[in-house]
């Protein structure tokens, strides 16, 4: 299983649709302070079902919709789709036959978000589902946060703790 | 629940002292359990840096810190294998020579793991197979381009 | 006392605003009472980048706060000047070009304060009137060696 | 007033006597990782009275002491001397006639810390005195510790206002 691309339109600072493809199994990211680079990690976050405003550096969930700029208008609503390379069958249960998955998430100014698989509507646990096993999920420890790299080895016995379980 | 505990204790366990030695060159890193009782005591890191002492977490430099945190996290991660990594300049505070140690360590991974490096460091982006550019050339708006690790560089500064 | 926390507040929010100007080549960064009282009113950021909205110091990018955080603390600085100031790897999450202005308005201010700068910056240590270089020859045990710019990025990467 | 230079003996890292001079109003301090450099700062912050451990990633206070590495044995005490010129008259009080003050202070085993001014013992108390009103101390706001930059900006609304109110 191979993450092709990531698609965001309305998130955050990326207001025009941009498709973010990821053609090797390693891929630098690179650009200016404030350019846009953080707010992809949060993407790929926010479409497999984060929940938390604070965790997606924001107050309401609905910040995560582009807010406007000097020369642009706030836009209504945002939509970021991921899109998996699954030949190889990883992604297990119902979905282990689909050579490509696709989950799209989108949210309005409500807060109001709605989840889609291969185009069609579905529930946020469906999303959990998908991923369920791979180790894959908002929290992932596979997605570290900048700033965030030491808070790991930081933490307290128990948390440690927790952490280790997750993985087991 | 207790065994398999345990089995993940010392798989992560075995893990993580062979990455610790290979990210510092040498010294060693281990998992320690708080308490008697496997199922609920808590889990502490100690580690010795080449050439110095078991020391606690707390008493490591910024980059030994970060350095430790790379360790378990892949350690962990080669437990349950995800399919993709994103790292958020995890090689900022690190000096050269340790950055040159951490990306030899995900070349060696991406064999089995897609990894995606947010990064401002020269060396890191050289081992990228691919760099993606992020600018705001429009303030506020954010757009891809793609470039070569000098042009990297270069957007890096403008 | 009310008097004085008011001329406080006004002088380092217009300090704030000029030195936010100067690390960000525009734009402007605000201090904000969080209520009516003067007296127990709380104190909050607010800091818009050149060509962005206003933002939640929550919104900025790691190297958009530790600018902030520079600015913020060089105004409270001036009110009360302390003769010495030490920076621990402030530069870390910057770009070059954040570094270049960070390092500009040091030398500015190393007119009437001492600056002592821990970095692994090229771009900081040439800034600097004399490098000091920490090395470990023998593990374990720290010992100073006089370098210049080339020796101390050199001595970086050994 | 203008920091010379800070002598360090037995104090974490610095096993062997150490003197840092700082010759001009520009220094940049550089080293690979784990050599020492944030050290010299704790030494700064511990010389200026700081009083808490876990201040100065230890947890006992003892803990500033050399512990000894793969070739040294642990030492029994630590020393950091820290020298200032003081012709400007700038600190305050009863040493403004001082040419240069030196502030000294020693700890053993059992954690008991000893203080000096001039190379006469003194109180931890005299030392804050001696610094009142130039904006300096062992929690200054002059001195930002590695990877805390960030922290100032992302503090509550009134830990915002008592740091400004410290530095009315
Ligand atoms: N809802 C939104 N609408 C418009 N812009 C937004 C929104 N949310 C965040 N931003 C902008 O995104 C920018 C932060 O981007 P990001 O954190 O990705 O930067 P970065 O490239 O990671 O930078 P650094 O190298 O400093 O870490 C902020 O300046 C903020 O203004
Ligand atoms: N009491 C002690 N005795 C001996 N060594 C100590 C003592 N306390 C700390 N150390 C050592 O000092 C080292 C940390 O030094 P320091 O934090 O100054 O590094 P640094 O040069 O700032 O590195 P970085 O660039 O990673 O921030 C640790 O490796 C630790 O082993
Ligand atoms: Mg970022
Ligand atoms: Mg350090």
């Amino acid at each position: 299983m191979r993450l092709n691309k990531i698609k965001l339109a309305g998130f955050k600072s990326f207001v025009d649709p941009t498709a973010v493809e990821f053609p090797s199994a390693l891929v630098g990211v690179a650009g200016p302070n404030g350019s846009g680079k953080s707010n992809i990690i949060d993407a790929v976050r926010w479409v497999m079902g984060e929940s938390s405003a604070k965790q997606l550096r924001g107050g309401r969930i609905a910040d995560v919709i582009f807010n406007g700029s000097g020369g642009r208008q706030p836009l209504a609503s945002a939509v970021v789709d991921m899109v998996f390379d699954n030949s190889d069958g990883r992604l297990g249960g119902e979905y282990a036959g689909w050579r490509e998955i696709a989950i799209r998430r989108s949210v309005d100014r409500e807060g109001v978000s709605n989840y889609f698989l291969n185009g069609t509507r579905c529930r946020r646990r469906d999303i959990a589902d998908v991923f369920l096993g791979t180790g894959l999920g908002p929290r992932s420890y596979a997605i570290i946060e900048q700033g965030t790299i030491s808070r790991l080895v930081e933490s307290r016995p128990e948390e440690l703790r927790e952490f280790l379980e997750e993985a087991a | 629940t207790r065994e398999r505990f345990k089995e993940t204790f010392e798989r992560v366990n075995q893990r993580l002292d062979e990455l610790f030695q290979r990210l510092f060159g040498g010294g060693s890193g281990k998992l320690v359990l708080t308490g008697e009782e496997l199922l609920d005591a808590g889990v502490v890191i100690t580690a010795r840096p080449p050439g110095k002492k078991n020391a606690t977490i707390q008493m490591l430099s910024g980059g030994e810190k970060a350095l430790v945190a790379v360790a378990l996290v892949f350690a962990i991660f080669e437990l349950n294998p995800a399919p993709f990594c994103l790292l958020d300049e995890v090689d900022a505070p690190m000096d050269d020579a340790n950055v040159d140690r951490f990306c030899d360590l995900v070349k060696d991974m991406s064999a089995n793991t897609q990894f995606v490096l947010i990064t401002h460091n020269r060396r890191t982006m050289a081992v990228c197979h691919q760099l993606i550019g992020v600018t705001m050339q429009e303030p506020g708006v954010s757009r891809l381009v793609g470039v070569d690790v000098d042009e990297a560089e270069r957007l890096a500064v403008s």
